[in-house]
Order: C-alpha cells, then structure tokens, then sequence
C-alpha cells in the first residue's frame, strides 16, 4: 500500500512518521541525531514531545509483539500471551 | 542513552533490514 | 505494553526498530543523522538495507492507515476505504 497518495492523506502521514521518528530519536537518547534529522530535513515547525518511550517505540511493540504471537511463528519468537489471544480471538 | 535504545551490536553482527513479511526472512 | 523486557524479545525487536529507523534516514537522503545514530548507539556500519522506502515506511503508512479508520477516529482522519472495511469486519 503505497503512503504517498497524490497530495491526500499521504503526504500528511509520511510528515507524521517524520515527526514520531525525531520523538524515537530524542526518547532513546541520540539528541545529535534527532537534530541533525531535523535539519536534513528542514523542518521547521515547533515540536511537542510525547511522553517517553513516544508514538513510533509504543506502537512498534504492539506490532511485532502482534508478529511474533502470529500462528506461523509463534513457535519460534517469544511473544506476550494477551497478543497470543489476540489472534486466536 | 535511554533505557529504550537498543544494545549495541556487536562488530560481528551483519544485520540486514529486510522486510520481516517475506517469505525468506527468517532464513539464516 | 512495555516492549523493554529484560534480555528477552523485548530487546530484539527494540533493535529491529533501531535497525528500521536507521533504514528509513538513509532512504528519505538523512544520511548525516543516520551516520551519527549508529555511533550514538554504538552500532558497527556493516549493516544491508532493503529496497526503498524500507520497511518503516512501509509499516508506517499501513499502521497509520488502520490507526486512523478506527471507529473512535475516522470521523477526523482520513482514511482509506480497505481500512475502514478492515475494522468493520
């Protein structure tokens, strides 16, 4: 599924993963990083942090704690037993 | 750095960001 | 759900995270930041990435696509069809 839609959402939800990347930075501590990225990428709008580990890190977990409890692999990656209910439900 | 960021890999390690939906991607 | 769990899965998928955020500076041209991500978390550079745009992206416009057709949210988001019928079903 392609994100960059002409001009519609898409464009909104890439400057969004911009946005959730520069918080994953910030959180994980590579502040140099964060504002080199931010510079590369010329942003220029004012920021307002989330509360750690941010956006990006929280809902990462969910899915690859939803991806290791899949059937096919449950076996093999450890997963949490609600994402393993998640699945059979 | 925070306790969120991962542990350093070590030189030995090679890691490849393949995309963890293909069918070989966990073949060693 | 935390995804920091002691020495478990937790930490694998935090650095499949880190390896897919460093994929994604690379990809949209933040060379300089995903260089000094690497030293700020200590990474050696023999690293291989995929096809462009990486999979962060791609993960991303997915997620945020489901995130924001879900019930409590569509009526402010856009979203597209297959994800609505996604939550629907």
């Amino acid at each position: 599924m392609s994100c960059v839609t002409s001009g519609g959402s898409g464009r909104r939800d890439v400057s969004k993963l911009a946005l959730y990347v520069y918080e994953y930075l910030l959180h994980v501590g590579a502040q140099k990083s964060a504002q080199t990225f931010l510079s590369e990428i010329r942003w220029e709008k004012n920021i307002t942090l989330g509360e750690p580990p941010g956006f990006l890190h929280s809902w990462w977990c969910v899915f690859w704690d939803l991806y290791c409890a899949a059937p096919e692999r449950r076996e093999t990656c450890e997963h949490s037993s609600e994402a393993k209910a998640f699945h059979d439900y | 750095l925070s306790e969120y960021a991962p542990p350093p890999n070590r030189s030995a390690d090679h890691l490849v960001a393949t995309n963890p939906f293909d069918d070989n991607y966990n073949t060693p």
